[in-house]
C-alpha cells in the first residue's frame, strides 16, 4: 500500500459517502444518473468474486464489503425507495448502458491476463468501470443546474482513478517495473473522460460560480 | 505471460 493508492481509496469513500448523504439527507436523486450507479454494482460484483476465497487484508476486505454494500443500496434508494424513487430523472437518464457493458464483455474474452472466469470478470470490470461514467456525465449536460454535492461527487470519483494512475507509477517504479497494461490504459480512458468536467468544474470553483456543462 | 501481477488493489 503507497500513499497514493490509500489516497485513492479514501477520496473514492468520500465520493460515495457524499452520494449517499446527498440522497439520504435530501431525500432526492436529482442529477443522478441511475444507470452509472448499476453499472458500479456490476463493476464491484465482477471486481470482488474473490471477496471470500482471496483474504489479503483486513483493510482490503473491509472496503470490498463498504463498496459493495454501499453501491447496492445507492441502487436501492433510486429504484425503490417511495420518496427518492419519485425524483429520479427517468425521462434524461436514457444512455444505453447495456451497449457499454456488451462491448466491455467481449473486449474482456478477447483481451485478458488468463482465461479463467475469475480473470475474464476482473477484466471485465476494469473495462467497464472505465465507461460506466458516461451516462452520468451524460445526464449533468442535460440537467441544467448541477447541485454542488452531485459536482463534488463526480470529481472526486474522476480524482480516485487519477490518483490511482499516481499509484500505478509509484508501483511500477518500486515494485521491480511490474507491468499492469489492462488497469493502466483503463484507468488512462476512465481519467480522461473527466477531462472536460474537471475543466469546467475548476473553473466555476475558481470564478465562484455555479457549474454548468455546455450541452 | 508468467510473470504473476498481485490483485491487492481495490
Amino acid at each position: 500500500m503507497n500513499v497514493f493508492r490509500l489516497a485513492g481509496d479514501m477520496t473514492h469513500l468520500l465520493s460515495i459517502i457524499i452520494l449517499l448523504l446527498k440522497i439520504r439527507a435530501t431525500k432526492s436523486c436529482t442529477g443522478i444518473s441511475l444507470k452509472t450507479q448499476e453499472l458500479y454494482v456490476i463493476v464491484f460484483l465482477t471486481r470482488y468474486l474473490d471477496l471470500f476465497t482471496k483474504y489479503i487484508s483486513f483493510y482490503n476486505t473491509t472496503m470490498k464489503l463498504v463498496f459493495l454494500g454501499t453501491s447496492i443500496s445507492i441502487v436501492w434508494y433510486m429504484r425503490y425507495h417511495k420518496v427518492v424513487k419519485q425524483t429520479y430523472n427517468k425521462d434524461q437518464d436514457t444512455f444505453r448502458h447495456y451497449f457499454l457493458a456488451i462491448p466491455c464483455f467481449l473486449l474482456a474474452l478477447l483481451i485478458h491476463h488468463e482465461f479463467t472466469v475469475i480473470e475474464v470478470l476482473w477484466t471485465f470490470s476494469i473495462y467497464l468501470e472505465a465507461v460506466a461514467i458516461l451516462p452520468q456525465l451524460v445526464l449533468l449536460q442535460r440537467s441544467r443546474n448541477i447541485d454542488n454535492l452531485t459536482g463534488n461527487y463526480v470529481f472526486l470519483l474522476g480524482a480516485y482513478r487519477a490518483l490511482y494512475l499516481v499509484n500505478w507509477v509509484y508501483r511500477y517504479f518500486t515494485e521491480n517495473h511490474l507491468v499492469r497494461w489492462i488497469p493502466w490504459l483503463s484507468g488512462l480512458v476512465q481519467t480522461t473522460l473527466y477531462a472536460d468536467f474537471f475543466y469546467y468544474y475548476i473553473k466555476s470553483w475558481k470564478n465562484n460560480e455555479k457549474l454548468q456543462l455546455p450541452a | 505471460t508468467d510473470t504473476y501481477i498481485p490483485k491487492d488493489e481495490l
